[in-house]
């Protein structure tokens, strides 16, 4: 007589479960409301620095001084940030020294 | 004047590099 004893195990069925995550994939940025509404990837601050730029036909380009006397009531640290964020994205480049800027665009 | 010159070709290289 031969008992065959059946190896148990193995088969258990192991499912691999993967976890699944919501959907919080964010990319930041963009419309953020009505009272800070973007142009072209812009601030309305950053826009209307960049305009006076494209304005400008000196060769050497406008002075933060000019913009400040331009730009009535907008703060000299928002120029600023306007002007660096607009030369780190290539819209504008300094000419004689760091206070000079000219536009892309223009030529 | 050299500096500008490449500034300008500076931000024209960053502008595309944005535009991509």
């Amino acid at each position: 007589n031969k008992v065959q004893t059946m190896p148990a195990g193995g088969g258990a069925s192991h499912g691999l479960t993967t976890p699944v995550r919501p959907g919080t994939a964010d990319m930041g940025g963009g419309y953020t409301g009505a009272s800070d509404m973007y142009v072209n990837g812009l601030t309305p601050h950053q826009s209307q620095v960049l305009n006076l730029i494209k304005s400008c036909r000196a060769a050497e380009g406008m002075s933060i001084q000019e913009l400040k006397n331009r730009l009535k009531g907008m703060n000299i640290m928002t120029i600023k940030q306007a002007v660096e964020f607009l030369s780190n994205e290539g819209h504008i480049y300094s000419t004689v020294d760091e206070d000079h800027y000219r536009s892309t665009d223009a030529d | 004047m050299e500096r500008i010159r490449k500034n300008k070709e500076a931000a024209l290289q960053r502008l595309a590099s944005r535009n991509i």
